[in-house]
């Protein structure tokens, strides 16, 4: 099995830390080495004054691949997250879309010249599955660089947004931000990524595709940190621990994070290749046909 | 008993529910009507594009002044918050600290043409006893924009720093900010208002002035919900509600909103009032009579 995941959002939005939690890694998104900083504060890309070594007056995003074989529950996954550092970041964002939609392209490009040679060998499927868009938890509504990027990328790959940091936000602050972010998808005709249903399917599994779809985006909360269990004190979980209680990144009463590992990594990895061969890909095919 | 506070930090970080629960008032900073909107998301200052309606590619501050008469334990305080509306949402946001400068500067210059006067009434003192200025709580170091402004203005009136939110970091997090903004405005030599210490002081009161100065920048919370308070299930509290735990505005463990209310309002007001008059004010004149 392959996954090749792209990840979009600010720098210091959370990206590492979800990624790190979903599939119970150490990647680090900052230096490419895969080794967590020991303080996670300590963050590679800015300097002494705030300022981002790549932010300048105007968008320069950098694109960073990193791949793993990691082993979930005796099953091997080839697991390769493509990073943006940089999106987001500048003074002036206009076009920080445009390294990211290149970058989908040659690797459709490449699986493309593979196709077409006589001995192909298309076990390298290196063209992205996914793109998980993250969103800052303002609860207001999205803004114009989160829907300009969206609207670019929707038919190019199958994307999974979420709310980042949603620990911020309380239940009822998050259904709203949830409401007012699907609708401004719906005025744009941006289509998210979709778990299909079959017919022969059983109303559990009608069930759960449709609430993983419904959920949409993931208000997700993700850690470095291992603290006790509160319902188990021998044991340590994957937490964030605050005075006045602990957030547990495996908790549903918490947060979609195991939505969106369902999603990404348990249920539906062979819908998201299937999509990107059957749909998203045949459609780049016939569009580079046509021109 | 008048305060005269000025407010400065991005949209949504806070200003208003800030302001609302340290003065268990209801100020809506949105539209200067003085009345809490019924959903607090419910935010005038941006269209369904996620558009400031005062953002633009270039800074646009307002100044918005809102005066109401207060009752604190038997005492009458009469308090003026100076907003800041537009402050570092732009695209470009260079100079975004000229018309708070202005707005300071042109209340000395009232008082100063007051104090001119023959018959001069100086019970109307509008001067600017204190800035709040919002830090966002990205836990990494200052923006250029927040040490451009710190040091445009601490020379003018008592800055208090905060970092906004500052429940979505845990308490090891916030040591770390705060040791690194500390250090930002030592190296830039950013005073920040320092409650003096006077020869006859005890002990506790030296104390309590000790810590209220090295606990800068305090982490605040706030919020304009009242819940159940958990340790009295009659009782009701300002507080924001999770399904992992209540964060309680007035704990003190939870944050560092009692050290602000104590700096701003119980223990220290006279002192920013002197301070103003005898130091800033002076300093303000003395320029102004060399220019
Ligand atoms: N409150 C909260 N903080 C988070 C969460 N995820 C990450 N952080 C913190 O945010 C900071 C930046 O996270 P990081 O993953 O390095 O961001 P990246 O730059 O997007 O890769 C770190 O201090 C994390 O501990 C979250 O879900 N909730
Ligand atoms: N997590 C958290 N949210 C807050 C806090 N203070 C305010 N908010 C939320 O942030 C949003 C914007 O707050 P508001 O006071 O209107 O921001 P302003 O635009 O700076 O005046 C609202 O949804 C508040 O409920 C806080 O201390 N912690």
């Amino acid at each position: 099995f392959t996954l090749n995941l792209l990840c979009v959002g600010k720098n210091g939005i959370g990206k590492t830390t979800l990624i790190n939690s979903l599939f119970n890694e150490n990647f680090d998104m900052k230096d490419n080495n895969g080794i967590i900083p020991e303080k996670p504060l300590d963050l590679a890309t800015e300097d002494e004054n705030g300022n981002d070594i790549d932010e300048g007056l105007h968008s320069n995003v950098k694109i960073e691949t990193m791949t793993r074989t990691i082993e979930e529950n005796g099953v091997r996954l080839r697991l390769t997250i493509v990073d943006t550092p940089g999106f987001g970041d500048a003074i002036d964002n206009s076009n920080a879309w445009e390294p990211i939609v290149k970058e989908i392209n040659s690797r459709y490009d490449q699986y493309l010249d593979a196709e077409n040679k006589i001995n192909r060998n298309l076990n390298d499927d290196n063209r992205i599955h996914a793109c998980l868009y993250f969103i800052e938890p303002t609860a207001h509504w999205l803004k114009p660089i989160d829907l300009e990027f969206c609207s670019m990328i929707h038919e190019k790959c199958n994307l999974i947004p979420v709310i980042a940091k949603s620990d911020i936000l309380t239940d009822e602050e998050i259904l709203i931000f949830k409401e007012r972010i699907n609708k401004q998808f719906l005025e744009r005709n941006i289509q998210t990524f979709k778990p299909p249903v079959y017919r022969l399917d059983d109303k559990e599994t009608i069930d759960v595709a449709t609430k993983l779809y419904e959920s949409l985006p993931y208000a997700v909360v993700g850690s470095n940190d291992f603290v006790k269990d509160p319902s188990n004190p021998e044991h340590t979980i994957r937490g964030r621990e605050y005075p006045w209680g602990i957030i547990e990144v495996e908790n549903e009463n918490h947060s979609d994070f195991m939505l969106l590992r369902d999603l990404l990594i348990e249920q539906y990895l062979e819908e998201l290749h299937e999509r990107t061969n059957n749909v998203l890909y045949e459609h780049y095919r016939s569009e580079k046909l046509v021109n």
